[in-house]
């Protein structure tokens, strides 16, 4: 039965390519003073960790960078069990973000805090 | 509270809490900065730091790809205390103690710089000055003397045109792991200023130019980690560790 949907890829990929509520990643601009962090953090002002959104595809691509546990678990979901749900569509690449701060003490602190800004997403 | 919540929280299930939320927990100021931490945050030190951050970073955060800090932090320190050393005029000269603060745990000190006006001008006056390490922390055989005033000294450093506030190493003059226990990280200075031009007081000119130090830090997730598995592995019962032969 899994070889089947194998020998449906091709045909698969291309009705399905176009899908607009596929898992992909979305920018989502906020600022410090929304999240109450703005006497906290002097710089930046906003910050764009972006996010993922959408379904996962029914059969898992290169380009989402899934794991072969996460194959298997759509196979599940599509033959064996629909209790177990598809993988779930979640940041796969982060990158870091540079911040300006000022300490309890009044120090002032320059950092990078790594993965605070997601950079792609995978099905996992 | 919400904070002292969630660390009882993370401490009851076994959890390291996360070093972000951490954070938050011991360094974020719990209010809006009122009144003295105001009026601490203006001034040369902000304005240097958001050049520095200018400088490393782009609008949105983002650290520039080609203009690396070799560490990941950099913390403006300014003096907690102030001695005033009897003198005539034009000469002042001032003892600032600065509280290096660092936590070798999660913080590894990479380079100490101090950065400080050379020349000052006020409506009446011009102000020199120079500064010098005193205390026992300090290397006699490497007295601190003041670069040239330039744009850039090598990569890290950033002086403003204005005032000609310059960045000096002074790594190499402290004694190493001198800031390791609690009474060495007690940092004193001397600064030394001359009035030129007319007559007139000192009143407020000279602390308009308090040096400060900036330590450049890399402040690692694995310090943090390492501290945490430590403590955890200490509540494993057997206390052995879990190891996996390799076929």
């Amino acid at each position: 039965q899994a070889g089947n949907i194998v020998l449906d890829l091709p045909s698969y990929l291309q009705k399905n390519s176009n899908e607009k509520d596929e898992c992909s990643l979305h920018s989502f601009r906020v600022s410090f003073a929304q999240l109450g962090w703005d006497h906290w953090i002097i710089a930046p002002h906003r910050y764009n960790p972006k996010y993922c959104k959408g379904n996962c595809p029914r059969i898992l691509r290169y380009g989402y960078n899934s794991p072969n546990h996460a194959i298997v678990q759509n196979f599940i979901n599509e033959l064996v069990d629909q209790s177990v749900p598809r993988p779930s569509c979640v940041p796969y690449k982060y990158s870091p973000i540079s911040v300006l701060m000022i300490e309890q003490n009044g120090s002032i602190l320059y950092k990078e805090y790594e993965d605070m800004i997601a950079e792609s997403c995978t099905c996992r | 509270e919400e904070g002292k919540e969630l660390a009882a929280l993370s401490a009851l299930v076994g959890a390291p809490p996360m070093p972000l939320i951490q954070e938050l927990m011991e360094q974020a100021p719990t209010a809006r900065p009122q009144g003295h931490l105001k009026k601490m945050m203006g001034g040369q030190p902000l304005r240097y730091m958001l050049n520095l951050y200018r400088s490393f970073a782009d609008h949105n955060g983002r650290p520039r790809q080609d203009y690396r800090l070799d560490t990941n932090a950099v913390r403006l320190v300014r003096p907690s205390g102030k001695r005033r050393q009897s003198g005539a005029s034009p000469w002042r000269t001032q003892t600032l103690d600065y509280y290096l603060k660092v936590h070798p745990e999660v913080e590894h000190l990479v380079k100490v710089a101090v950065v400080y006006s050379q020349t000052l001008s006020t409506a009446h006056a011009q102000v020199l000055c120079t500064v010098e390490l005193s205390g026992e922390d300090s290397d006699p055989k490497l007295p601190l003397k003041p670069v040239l005033p330039q744009r850039r000294v090598r990569n890290n450093t950033i002086l403003s045109r204005k005032n000609s506030w310059v960045e000096m190493d002074i790594t190499s003059s402290l004694q190493p792991g001198a800031w390791d226990t609690k009474k060495s990280q007690l940092l004193s200075l001397s600064h030394t200023c001359t009035r030129l031009g007319l007559e007139g007081g000192w009143d407020g000119t000279v602390s308009l130019n308090d040096p400060f130090l900036l330590l450049y830090l890399n402040n690692t997730r694995k310090g943090l980690q390492s501290k945490l598995g430590k403590a955890l592995s200490e509540e494993t019962p057997s206390g052995t560790v879990r190891t996996r032969k390799v076929r």
